[in-house]
């Protein structure tokens, strides 16, 4: 495997995609696993969970108090390095919403 | 406010500092009173109060740990993820986790510094404890974000109404509101108990006692073997010389079990003759544990068991206690059952004391989790290669044993449960999911370390522990009613 760079050890500040889809699963806002299957799937499909990432980042910003804007802006990106509590902000159900 | 559901059935909560997991930066002593601080702040809001014990069987433990410590949320050094409670609930339910590589500061700080206030944080994981979710009020003490602490806290009100929703407002005394109240200085009230005990739980140097007041018994204390014709007079002397020295132990054993070793004394007293004394004091050796009662010991009571798993198998239903099973088709019970486990499957263990959990799987092979071990038979045969590891599933080496497992109609996944965690097994690729463990809370009403769970043919799923059991909603994904049924009476039909 490639050594780790410094920039790899400074991905808890640099935020890309990956981390925010792992922080809206960790705390709620998207459904574990859900955008692994959207990847798989062509046209449309994949579409609706461009949808899905985006209404749980827009269901993140309204809940921190932050303009909703559905995108990855700088008022999300500094409101998810903030310190804060590590229970879910939405308690998921296991049995939620099927994978279309 | 959002309250998730869980709350405490007692309003008199204890909490504790976890005698494992403590700060590694802090003073003890400090921290417990910054917690008890956090605590104050939504006693003074309710009904609630909270007590220090020295327990790890608190309502509330609070523990510092660091990344992966054995629950759904691992934390991530410093900054971040700060801490997480769990809601109310038995076991893990309600204790509160402090990650303890952050910089915790005690005493309030200056803007200017750096640190996190354990008492903001302490108050805000609290709440969870007792019950409530994140809000996203602004300035709440529930809002999930780290606010820092102003001086002269005040709980918000937003939280307050959520709180005294839950356990209703504090009960003033008005006398008590009154500032410039004193109460009166009254002399301590001397209350004179009159007990007439006629127990037989005497010290039992009155024994000796009693025998020589009540009874001409020619037994002599001082002088064991010459008989006494005549009574002694009644005489109180701390130990009768034929006795061993006592020690703790036997001291104790005798205060609590002498009735029994002892069979003069309570109802069968006076009437029996005495045995003779001198070994009547010697302990009878306990069997060890290793022992294996006799066979027909542990044959369970059908109707006044808890159960070790239940599944259904090719549309019969069964349930397995010990080392014994029973077989409920469409007519019922089949008659002869219990049976032992292992005359239908021989190849569990000989030595086989009882199973934690069993599936039928979609493949049709039957799953047996026995401690640590998987065995899987196709039929009554078990299937080669088997028994294999939990780890061969994925699952963490630490996991001692599976409680519960079942497929799941409402996604046809296979779940397994432990203690407060379950995982989501991937039939397929024969591995838990990646994104697994989470928190048992999940299931909401079920609580943790439950007994057994399984499908039943009207499609709903059941969660068993103790004697009784739940009906499940899996729409709601919470017990249908919060009460549990008695096993005995429905399935077993007692």
């Amino acid at each position: 495997a490639p050594a780790r760079t410094r920039t790899a050890r400074n991905t808890k500040h640099n935020i890309n995609e990956k981390t925010v889809k792992n922080y809206l699963e960790t705390f709620g806002y998207l459904e574990k696993g859900q955008l692994e299957v959207g990847n798989l799937l062509m046209g449309d499909m994949a579409q609706s969970y461009e949808d899905d990432f985006r209404i749980a980042i827009k269901t993140l910003q309204q809940f921190g108090g932050i303009p909703v804007t559905g995108e990855i802006d700088a008022a999300t990106k500094q409101l998810m390095r903030q310190r804060r509590c590590g229970r879910p902000d939405r308690e998921l159900h296991e049995g939620g919403r099927h994978k279309r | 406010f959002a309250k998730q559901g869980e709350m405490w059935k007692h309003t008199n909560l204890t909490w504790s500092m976890s005698s494992r997991l403590i700060p590694s930066q802090l003073n003890l002593h400090e921290t417990r009173h910054v917690l008890a601080r956090a605590l104050d702040v939504w006693e003074q809001a309710s009904r609630l109060t909270f007590t220090e014990v020295n327990s790890d069987e608190a309502d509330i433990v609070v523990s510092f740990a660091r990344r992966n410590h054995g629950d759904a949320y691992p934390f991530d050094g410093r900054g971040s993820i700060l801490a997480h409670a769990f809601f109310p609930g038995s076991g893990r339910g309600g204790d509160a986790h402090f990650d303890d590589d952050e910089l915790w500061l005690l005493q309030p700080k200056n803007d200017d510094e750096e640190g996190t206030s354990l008492f903001a944080v302490a108050a805000h994981e609290f709440g969870h404890s007792l019950g409530l979710s994140h809000s996203s009020v602004k300035g709440a003490l529930m809002f999930p974000w780290y606010q820092g602490i102003q001086p002269n806290f005040v709980l918000p009100e937003d939280d307050r109404h959520g709180i005294q929703d839950m356990y209703g407002p504090k009960v003033k005394k008005k006398w008590a509101d009154n500032p410039n109240y004193r109460p009166i200085q009254t002399p301590p009230t001397t209350t004179t108990t009159t007990t007439t005990t006629t127990t037989t739980r005497r010290p039992y140097i009155h024994y000796h006692d009693r025998h020589h007041t009540n009874h001409r018994h020619d037994y002599n204390p001082r002088n064991p073997e010459k008989p006494n014709y005549y009574p002694t007079p009644p005489t109180y002397y701390p130990i009768p010389p034929h006795h061993p020295r006592p020690t703790p132990e036997t001291t104790t054993r005798s205060v609590t079990n002498r009735p029994a070793r002892y069979p003069n004394v309570g109802h069968e007293y006076p009437s029996h003759p005495r045995p003779n004394y001198p070994n009547h004091n010697v302990p009878k050796a306990k069997p060890s544990p290793t022992v294996r009662p006799t066979p027909s010991s542990d044959i369970p009571d059908t109707c006044n068991t808890s159960y070790d798993a239940v599944a259904l198998i090719r549309g019969e239903l069964f349930i397995f206690k010990n080392r014994y099973h029973w077989r409920i088709g469409s007519q019922g019970r089949y008659p002869q059952y219990p049976i032992e486990i292992s005359r239908m499957w021989s190849g569990l263990p000989k030595d086989l004391t009882h199973v934690d959990a069993v599936y039928e799987r979609p493949d049709k092979k039957i799953a047996f989790f026995v401690g640590r071990k998987l065995y899987l038979f196709d039929s009554q045969y078990l299937v080669r290669g088997y028994p294999k590891p939990l780890t061969h599933l994925g699952l963490p080496e630490s996991l001692e044993k599976i409680d519960a497992a079942m497929v799941w109609g409402h996604n046809d996944k296979t779940y397994f449960y432990s203690g407060t965690m379950y995982w989501k097994f991937d039939e397929e690729e024969g591995r838990v999911e990646l994104d697994y463990p989470r928190d048992m809370s999940m299931w909401k009403g079920v609580g943790y370390n439950i007994d057994s769970v399984f499908q039943w043919r009207d499609g709903k799923t059941y969660f068993f522990k103790g004697k009784g059991f739940w009906k499940f909603n899996d729409l709601h994904m919470r017990v249908e009613h919060e009460r549990q049924l008695p096993s005995a009476t429905f399935w077993m039909k007692c």
